[in-house]
């Protein structure tokens, strides 16, 4: 996270790291229930394998997780199918841990969006993650607030790349708050009146954040696909083949 | 053994292989997106830019960086050095790379940079044009041949040779200087399919392919033709009703499986259960807590409750120690025992329970 601050312990109980052999943390992810979490279909490339990862809950610093932390495996791994690499669409991917994790004050499910139910352009959100922080990268988990910008907005910073309906934008124009590599498939969550922090977005690209042009933090598009997901848990949980 | 280029080395199981030695083992077909209009079509690792791969060379900032820079048409063949770095060409005879020609290196710099620099850019600092051989010495290089395709195939050539991305070609927006990107922007003349009653063209292939693309999702209608005993899946497989819902897959996108557990609209809080192709709502005598949290888990995630709901509806059985739990609950009417969902709290999700975390707000 570029322009963030240290987290507190316990502040995003849904942020996951999903680790991989000796290279550890490469990607974020999301708690969104005892054994589902979300991610973004690219950390996969190159390595589709279930048994290459692992996901760890409940912690704030990567190198010390301490006692609240919870490790689980991969049992299975869904791409969305229409999953398009070239031009980054659809960039979505549910992890189911082998084992349920237990519901801690630091390990907790975050809320999917309602059908139709997104957030306000204007209104401002949390990103979160162990990405690079522009100079070097944290050990300790980052949090930036971030405005969600429009999508007709936010295609006039990328002649390069079509910005889709699968996809949200947030950051600021001329500001410095942004997701950077290695956040990827963290959680943009926003607050409601309610008090419960709901997951639209999961960091998926962006203009190069190391340069000085800055341009919004591209993310998928949570709400678009809870139908999707649903449907996969659905499948998954009750269905023999 | 994690570069791709050691691999066949590490199958052998005991040689030292650096990928960063310029021994470049095979050739490789091009693969990056960005390069695909190249006059050669193989490739070997590392490139010029010390990648290793061509993944890692997609997902590198100079492919970023280069696309971004050609739209600005500093110069006419930069998309064409750029893939020399990116994917240089391998001969097959030799498996050797073949480099660019300092003349091209050197031509691109000296129109670019200062164009980068405007935007607080560096030219990529591992491409120094000293490394390449001049042309017409006795080590071959490359130079763009005349008519060499500058734009990549996610790119529209403009008339004037500009490129801008495909997606702005006919999207009512003048992007190339000399308009021609609005030019001939019927759905046929592009050989795409034109979604009836709307101006929106798309592939062929996306015509039932169970994604809705159109507006109205005309693109997904009239796709199948399925028997009366039959029901059509969403990627329009034909199945049999009696297999709809009876726990096992038979579309081979699993919709025979989808919503077949759902609340009825009308009322939006009785339960209902879609069986061989029909809605049955639910009633039930032995009810018990673990057919609830079945009932809640096949849902979803819980529903919210709908307060104002008006009717007769002043019954409601809770369960005993309903105020110790949270999440969906059921509740079961008193005089025809019809399934009633009365959903207190949604799960115990998006919560924070560690103390203080909220200094933020007192900063404000």
């Amino acid at each position: 996270i570029l322009g963030g601050r240290v987290s507190r312990r316990g502040a995003w109980p849904w942020q996951c790291s999903l680790q991989s052999g000796q290279s550890g943390h490469v990607c974020g992810c999301v708690l969104i229930a005892r054994k589902w979490a979300l991610t973004v279909a690219h950390c996969f490339e190159g390595r589709e394998s279930a048994d290459l990862w692992k996901v760890v809950l409940g912690i704030n610093n990567l190198d010390h997780p301490g006692g609240h932390s919870q490790s689980r495996g991969v049992r299975s791994i869904i791409v969305h199918p229409r999953y398009n690499r070239a031009v980054v669409d659809y960039d979505i991917s549910i992890v189911e841990l082998d084992f349920e994790i237990e519901e801690t004050a630091f390990v907790r499910p975050v809320c999917l969006p309602q059908p139709g139910q997104l957030p306000l352009p204007d209104s401002y959100c949390y990103i979160t993650g162990w990405g690079h922080m522009g100079n070097r990268m944290p050990f300790k988990l980052q949090e930036g607030e971030v405005r969600i910008i429009s999508l007709s907005q936010c295609q006039s910073y990328f002649d390069m790349k079509t910005i889709t309906p699968r996809m949200l934008c947030a950051g600021y124009e001329a500001g410095t708050v942004d997701s950077c590599m290695g956040d990827s498939g963290g959680p943009l969550v926003c607050e409601e009146s309610s008090g419960r922090w709901t997951l639209f977005g999961l960091t998926s690209w962006g203009s190069v954040c190391f340069s000085k042009v800055l341009g919004p933090g591209v993310y998928s598009n949570v709400t678009h696909f809870t139908p999707w997901i649903q449907q996969q848990i659905y499948i998954h949980t009750y269905l023999t083949d | 053994c994690i570069a791709t280029t050691c691999q066949p080395m590490c199958a052998g199981g005991n040689t030292v292989c650096d990928p960063r030695s310029n021994s470049s083992s095979r050739c490789e077909p091009i693969s990056l997106e960005l390069c695909m209009n190249l006059p050669y079509n193989l490739t070997s690792f590392p490139n010029y830019l010390g990648h290793l791969s061509q993944r890692e060379s997609s997902v590198s900032w100079e492919s970023s960086l280069f696309p971004a820079l050609v739209q600005t048409g500093c110069y006419q063949y930069l998309m064409f050095y750029a893939c020399t770095l990116l994917v240089p060409k391998c001969d097959p005879v030799s498996l050797q790379r073949v480099p660019p020609c300092r003349s091209l290196c050197r031509s691109a710099k000296e129109k670019c940079e200062s164009v980068l620099s405007i935007v607080g850019l560096q030219w990529p600092e591992d491409s120094d044009c000293s490394q390449f051989p001049e042309e017409g010495g006795n080590t071959t290089c490359l130079l763009p041949e005349a008519g060499v395709d500058e734009c990549s195939p996610s790119h529209f050539k403009c008339r004037s040779g500009r490129c801008v991305l495909a997606s702005k070609r006919c999207d009512g927006h003048l992007d190339c200087d000399d308009h021609s990107d609005e030019d001939n922007c019927g759905c046929s003349e592009r050989a795409l399919w034109e979604c009836p009653g709307s101006t929106v063209c798309i592939k062929a292939s996306m015509i039932c392919d169970g994604f809705p693309d159109c507006p109205q999702l005309v693109d997904e209608t009239n796709c199948s033709v399925c028997r009366d005993n039959e029901l059509s899946c969403n990627n329009h497989q034909c199945v049999h009703r009696t297999l709809w819902c009876d726990g096992r897959k038979h579309c081979s996108d699993s919709s025979d499986e989808w919503n077949c557990v759902s609340l009825s609209d009308r009322s939006g809080s009785v339960l209902t259960v879609f069986k061989t192709a029909a809605e049955y709502q639910v009633c039930a005598d032995e009810w018990n807590d673990e057919l609830s949290e079945l009932t809640c888990n096949q849902l979803g995630l819980g529903v919210p409750d709908q307060p104002g709901v008006q009717g007769r509806r002043r019954w409601l059985h809770v369960h005993p120690e309903w105020h110790q739990r949270n999440g969906c609950w059921l509740a079961v009417m008193a005089y025809h025992k019809q399934i009633q969902f009365v959903s207190l709290l949604p799960s115990e999700c998006g919560l924070r329970q560690a103390v203080g975390l909220h200094p933020h707000r007192k900063k404000r």
